[in-house]
Formats: structure tokens, sequence, C-alpha cells
């Protein structure tokens, strides 16, 4: 009955293990990332596999930008500024986001929003 | 985001997660799902970090994010970190970071950084805690002997608090979602008080993942905006991780 009226708290649940029915989407793949690689090359087997998907996702959020700022100059001030911020960040992690944004196609400014997201998220 | 690290009564650590994401970032209606949310789920991939062929960490992550929200160094410790709001929040860091100020570490750099080259739960605290950072965040570590797990509460400046284990206060757990542990949560987003509930239930002596995997499947710490779950297991080096979905009715948090 709780389950019916929000926050839908549900009496505590069993046997789910292993995973299956409703709540369980699937199982996550495994890839192997070799740190003896330049930093740029690490990445490159799990991009291309999920280039589509992180598009996609990319996208989504540049969708949300734009309803916010419709004009579309949100993602433009991202594509123009934050690539010079790529620059300033770390290494390995400046380079492996060159890399994933030459791998992927993506703009390296919304590869760099997407991998700064936590601190930008709490604005 | 729900994160427990318990010691069952065998002085194994367990470590568990839901990895929540997406809040207010638009809302498919006709899925009752949220749009980040669901375009998250099919980039989440578990991988191993290697270094000359050998596992330097394994970890659990979003496809294109170099950074670590869930990790685990086998027989060594086990991280994950979640979100923390603060007026003094990531904003005031990246402002700072724009105009040249650049002794705060990025969050996600640093969970990475620590996985990577620290080498024991000890030294895996200390760096999370004096790490000066550009946003709050809250990391939860696990270790690998009796009594090695703790919340560490994180300004971006100060360690603020540290809650650990302590099996002579029968605290064999120790839980986090989106809240100081000292501070009641938001009535609206009370995710903590179910999952406690929970946790009791099981008891010490019936922890395990399974049943770890259990209390991360009951609503709401089962919500519309969990991606994934992990599972992690330090003496053995093991970490699973599950996509989730929430069918209705469910929290949209």
């Amino acid at each position: 009955s709780a389950q019916f009226v929000p926050p839908f708290t549900e009496d505590c649940r069993s046997h789910m293990y292993p995973p299956n029915g409703p709540t369980f989407r699937g199982a996550v793949a495994w890839y192997t990332v070799d740190l003896d690689l330049p930093p740029s090359k690490r990445w490159n087997t799990l991009i291309a596999d999920k280039k589509t998907d992180l598009v996609t996702m990319i996208q989504a959020i540049r969708d949300l930008a734009d309803a916010f700022v419709p004009s579309g100059r949100l993602v433009e001030l991202v594509d123009v500024t934050l690539p010079l911020m790529a620059n300033t960040l770390p290494d390995p992690f400046s380079e492996e986001i060159k890399g994933i944004a030459a791998v992927s196609g993506i703009p390296l400014g919304e590869v760099v929003l997407f991998n700064i997201f936590y601190e930008v998220f709490t604005v | 985001c729900t994160s427990i690290v318990a010691e069952d009564d065998k002085g194994n650590l367990l470590h568990g997660r839901n990895l929540d994401f997406g809040l207010f970032m638009g809302w498919d209606v006709k899925n009752k799902s949220w749009i980040i949310s669901e375009k998250l789920k099919p980039l989440v991939v578990n991988l191993d970090f290697k270094r000359n062929n050998q596992t330097v960490f394994k970890s659990t992550n979003f496809a294109g994010y170099v950074g670590m929200l869930t990790g685990i160094k086998p027989h060594t410790f086990t991280l994950t970190m979640n979100e923390r709001f603060s007026l003094d929040g990531g904003y005031i860091g990246i402002l700072e970071w724009i105009l040249g100020q650049r002794d705060g570490m990025w969050m996600s750099f640093l969970t990475r950084s620590v996985l990577e080259n620290a080498n024991s739960y000890e030294e895996a605290k200390t760096r999370l805690a004096t790490t000066k950072l550009l946003a709050p965040a809250y990391f939860i570590l696990g270790g690998n002997q009796t009594g090695q797990g703790c919340i560490i509460t994180r300004s971006r400046t100060l360690s603020i608090d540290l809650l650990e284990i302590d099996l002579k206060l029968n605290r064999w757990y120790v839980l986090e979602t989106n809240y100081d542990h000292w501070e009641q949560p938001l009535f609206l987003d009370d995710r903590r008080t179910p999952a406690m509930k929970c946790m009791n239930q099981v008891t010490q002596k019936n922890i395990s993942l399974k049943t770890m995997y259990d209390i991360l499947s009951t609503k709401p710490v089962l919500n519309k905006l969990t991606t994934y779950t992990t599972l992690m297991q330090v003496s053995t080096g093991n970490l699973e991780s599950y996509i989730r979905d929430c069918p209705n009715p469910c929290m949209p948090w």
C-alpha cells in the first residue's frame, strides 16, 4: 500500500539477485583501458564502440541548452570557450579528452563540458 | 545517489552504489522518465585499467567521461562519490579556475588519480580529505581491513566530517545519499531512511552483495534517476554493474 503513494516506499525487496525482471535493463560490457598507451589513444576502442550513443547523449544536452537559450548562443559559447579550458586541464585528462573528441567527431568543447559536468551542474 | 559500505560478520568489506543522475534535465512525459538519465544508460561501461598488462584498478563509467565516480583497486580499496549541494558550489570553483587560480582539483579527476596512484585505504582517505576541490562532494571509501569504511564530507576547501564504521558502536555500515549525515534529508527526497531500514532489517549477519542489491532495488532508493547499480567486494577484487529501470509507480528522484 505504501508503494502506491509518494515516495512510493516499498517494503524491503528480497531475492532480486541475480538481477532480473522489470528493474533490470541489462548487463554492462567490459572494456580495457591500456594506461601504457599515449593518453590520446587510450579511449579509442571504447569510443569507437559507443560513438553513436555518445553523440545522442551530447545532442540531448545540446537540445536542453537550446531550450534555455533558443538563440543557440549557449552551445556556441561552449564550442568557442571550452576548448580553451581543455588546455588548462591537468594531464593526462586534457589529452584523453582531446582524443575522445577526435575519435567521436564531437566538438572538443562539448566533450570538455561532459567531463566537467559535476562542477557545472552545481550551478 | 546512494552509496553503502558494510562489514559483514566475517570482516568482509562490501561496497554498493546506485548512480542517480539527470535531475531537472528534461522529463519525457510519455515514457515517464528523465531524458538525460535514459541517454546515459547505453553509455554505462565497466573499465579495466591496465599497466604492463596488470590491472591497476576497475571502474564503472559513462563512456566519454575520463573521471571516476565508482571504482575498485582490487584487494586494496573501493571508492564511490555522491553529489553534495552547497552554495559554495562548483560554479565558484570554475570562476576561480577561469581567473587563473588553479590550486583546486576537478572532483572526478581526483577520484581517478586516487584510484590510479593511491596504494592503501589510509593514503586514499588522506588524499580525498585534504585535496582542495572545485566543488563540494561526498567520498565513500571502503578498505580491506575491519573497520575500514567511511564517508568523507567535503566542502571545496575543507574536510567537514569523517564518519567511519565502528563495530564497537554497532555501526557495521555507513550509508550516504546526498545530504550531510548529521542533517535530516529533504523530506521530499528521503532515500536514507528506507535504505537504513532495509540494512537494519537484513542485519550484519546476512549482508552480502546479493542482499545489498536487494536494498539498492527498493524504491525510492531505486528511482527514475537510477542509471546503474554497482556492487564491489575488495577482498575478491570483484566489481559488477547492472543497468537499471524503475517501473511505475516510481519516484522521479
